[in-house]
């Protein structure tokens, strides 16, 4: 099966 | 202080009920410019950005910016609370901690006022940089609900494959598996009708069927919804809010592990 990723995975908290 | 004046209180409450899945609560940033809205599910998958421009409004007045934390459980009663023809104004003084609800029947005979409790929110903001998509799909918005309810019965994922023919949706689990193709429509004569593919390479990705389920409670918004996609970054799906703006949905992909 697969893996969900975070979205903090891709994009930066500013 | 801070007043926002709406004609159609029908676009408030399909907003609610677009956010209100995946969100409990979220803050409203007022500025002259409009209110914005950006949170993460809890489970921090899947995000919400929400923007409602100020010339959208029939009044509109921001004095200071404002951020208004709402439990949007509580934001939903208040709205159910309106009638679909009543005229609802938004208002909120200056760091108040209390935001008002004002519902105006048609004729003005009848006039209700709500007042709601703000809540402390420190939410984070992602920043969502400017991004060219591999692959651009606009289709029915109905459509693209039905897609998602009928595919996720069959498995927990769903596969969205682009090419310059079309889009393809997959699934598969225990029961079985379910392909649908949705063929780039040629010359309709109606907009909300057409699929469109803008391409700049092929894509396919694969994403939680119970989010993509959980974002088509946006359908009332819009008679299109766009779907932006390109390899290894969060698929975009995107509905406008008639004139006035558009709410997005960001999903992180699977990956095979």
């Amino acid at each position: 099966n697969n893996l969900q990723p975070f979205l903090k995975d891709f994009y930066v908290p500013h | 202080m801070f007043e926002a004046r709406l004609v159609q209180s029908s676009i408030l409450k399909k907003v609610l009920e677009a956010i209100k899945d995946l969100l409990n609560e979220a803050t409203f940033d007022c500025s002259d410019s409009g209110i914005q809205l950006q949170a993460m599910d809890n489970s921090h998958v899947s995000l919400v950005s929400m923007n409602l421009r100020s010339d959208g409004f029939d009044k509109y007045r921001c004095d200071r910016n404002i951020s208004m934390g709402m439990n949007l459980g509580s934001m939903t009663k208040i709205l159910k609370c309106a009638a679909n023809e009543d005229v609802v104004t938004m208002k909120a003084q200056d760091n108040a901690d209390t935001v008002t609800f004002v519902f105006e029947s048609p004729n003005q005979e009848k006039v209700s006022d709500y007042e709601m409790k703000l809540m402390n929110l420190d939410q984070e903001h992602l920043g969502i940089p400017e991004t060219e998509y591999a692959c651009v799909v606009r289709l029915p918005a109905g459509e693209f609900a039905r897609i998602c309810r009928d595919l996720s019965q069959f498995g927990e994922s769903v596969v969205i494959s682009c090419t310059k023919e079309g889009v393809k949706f997959s699934s598969a689990g225990d029961i079985g598996s379910a392909n649908i193709k949705l063929a780039q429509t040629s010359n309709v004569d109606k907009e909300e009708l057409a699929v469109t593919v803008e391409m700049q390479e092929p894509v396919t990705l694969t994403f939680a069927s119970r989010y993509l389920n959980s974002f088509t409670k946006a359908t009332s918004l819009s008679n299109v919804v766009q779907l932006s996609m390109s390899p290894d970054v969060p698929l975009v799906v995107e509905y406008r809010i008639g004139e006035i703006g558009h709410i997005r949905y960001y999903l992180a992909p699977k990956i095979e592990d």
